[in-house]
C-alpha cells in the first residue's frame, strides 16, 4: 500500500529526506 | 507400494523418481506450447486472452514458449495491459477471507513467526508481543504500537503519517505527479475534478494550470507531494501528518494492483488505476491532502472518522468515484485533526 501527500506550503517549505530511504511514522518530512 | 516391506521402500531408486518428476514437470510445457501453437494459427477473437487463466500462463510462460504467438503477424498484448486484466480484486478479496479464518491456538506462532521472519516485523514495538493474542492473520496485520514507540516530531510542521519507503517528494510540477522517481501521473486523475457538490462550483479545469490554481489558494506558494510505500511487514496504520482540518473524502473504487517500487516503475498512471481514499481540506498554509491507494494484499481502506466508507467491494463502476463532505452544521469546516492523531489503516484483503 501507499500513501501520498499532496499540499500547498510557501516556496521555502523544505523536505528532509532522501529518495529510498526508510520513514517512520512520526519523523520529520519537512517543514518550513 | 503399501504390500512391501518396510525395508524394500527404502531400495527406491532416486533416478526413476527424477525421471518421473523431470516428466510430471516438463510435460505439461510440452503440451501447451504445442497447445499454444495450435492456437496461433486462429484468428484473434477465438484467442481470448481476456480468460485469465491462459491470461495467467501467458505472462508467466518465458516468451520463447508463445513464439507462434508473436510470429504470427499478431500484435503481442502487453504485459501492462495483461496484468490489468487480471482479477486482482478478486484475489484480493480471497485473500482477505482466507487470513479471516481463526488460526487454532498452536499454529498461531509458527504462522506469526513465518510472516515475522519473511517480512522482518519488529515484535518489540507492538503494543501486545505475545503471537497467540491474534487469532488471525488479519489481526496481526492490525496491531498497534506501543504508544512510546514513534515519538512525534515537534519541531517541524508536516511528519511521516506512516511507516515505510520514501519513493518520491518534492515540488510538482505542471501537475504531473512523481509515483517512482521519472514516472509521473496527472494530478487532475489522481484527485478528481476539485468541483465539489457543495463547495463552489469550481469552473471545470479547462487546463493542467488552471486545475493547479483551483488547488493553490494563496499567492507565492506552491504545490509539493510525498509517495511512501508501505512493505508488508510494516506497521500499517496511518496518521495525521499535521495539524488540519478535513473537509472532503472521495474513494475511488479500482483495481488492486501491486504497488511496490518496481511496479510503481513499470505501470504509469497505476496509481489513477488503483483503489484509493483521497482526503482533502486545509492546513494554516492552503490546501491538504492525504490519499491511502490500496493494493492486491491490502485491498481494504478503513478511515477512523469515516463510518460510510466501504472499499473493496465485489462491484463498482470503471471510472466512478464517490465524494462525502464532512463539513456539516456541527463541524463548519470539517473534521480537525491534530499532527500524529490516528486518522486510518490498510486491512488485509
Amino acid at each position: 500500500s501507499t500513501i501520498v501527500l499532496i499540499f500547498e506550503a510557501p516556496k521555502d517549505f523544505n523536505f528532509r529526506l532522501k529518495a529510498g530511504q526508510k520513514i517512520r511514522f512520526g519523523e520529520a518530512l519537512g517543514s518550513l | 507400494m503399501h504390500t512391501a516391506p518396510l525395508r524394500s521402500l527404502f531400495l527406491l531408486r532416486p533416478v526413476p523418481i527424477l525421471l518421473a518428476t523431470g516428466g510430471g514437470l516438463h510435460f505439461p510445457r510440452l503440451a501447451l506450447r504445442w497447445r499454444l501453437g495450435q492456437l496461433s494459427c486462429m484468428s484473434r477473437p477465438a484467442l481470448k486472452l481476456r480468460s485469465w487463466p491462459l491470461t495467467i500462463l501467458y505472462y508467466l510462460l518465458p516468451f520463447g514458449a508463445l513464439g507462434p504467438l508473436s510470429r504470427v503477424g499478431w500484435r503481442p498484448v502487453s504485459r501492462v495491459a495483461l496484468y490489468k486484466s487480471v482479477p486482482t480484486r478478486l484475489l484480493s478479496r480471497a485473500w482477505g477471507r482466507l487470513n479471516q479464518v481463526e488460526l487454532p491456538y498452536w499454529l498461531r506462532r509458527p504462522v506469526y513467526s513465518l510472516y515475522i521472519w519473511t517480512f522482518g516485523v519488529n515484535m518489540t514495538e507492538a503494543a501486545v508481543e505475545d503471537l497467540h493474542h491474534y487469532r488471525n492473520l488479519s489481526e496481526f496485520f492490525r496491531r498497534k504500537l506501543k504508544p512510546q514507540a514513534r515519538p512525534v516530531c515537534g519541531l517541524h510542521s508536516v511528519i511521516s503519517p506512516s511507516d515505510g519507503k520514501i519513493l518520491t517528494f518534492g515540488q510538482v510540477k505542471n501537475c504531473e505527479v512523481e509515483q517512482v522517481k521519472g514516472v509521473t501521473y496527472s494530478l487532475e486523475s489522481f484527485l478528481g475534478p476539485r468541483a465539489y457538490a457543495e463547495d463552489l462550483p469550481f469552473p471545470p479545469a479547462s487546463s493542467r494550470d488552471s486545475f493547479r490554481k483551483q488547488l493553490v489558494t494563496r499567492e507565492g506558494n506552491e504545490l509539493y507531494h510525498c509517495v511512501i510505500y508501505l512493505a508488508p511487514g510494516d506497521y500499517h496504520c496511518f496518521h495525521s501528518p499535521t495539524d488540519w482540518t478535513v473537509s472532503h473524502r472521495r474513494h475511488f473504487p479500482g483495481s488492486l494492483m501491486s504497488v511496490n517500487p518496481g511496479m510503481a516503475r513499470w505501470i504509469k498512471e497505476l496509481f489513477c488505476h488503483n483503489e484509493r481514499v483521497v482526503l482533502t481540506g486545509d492546513w494554516k498554509h492552503g490546501f491538504f491532502s492525504l490519499t491511502a491507494v490500496g493494493a492486491t494484499n491490502v485491498g481494504s481502506i478503513r478511515i477512523y472518522f469515516d463510518r460510510d466508507l466501504h472499499t473493496n467491494s465485489p462491484r463498482y463502476s470503471k471510472g466512478s468515484y464517490n465524494d462525502l463532505s464532512f463539513v456539516t452544521h456541527a463541524n463548519k469546516e470539517g473534521v480537525p485533526m491534530r499532527k500524529g492523531e490516528h486518522l486510518g489503516e490498510f486491512n488485509l484483503g
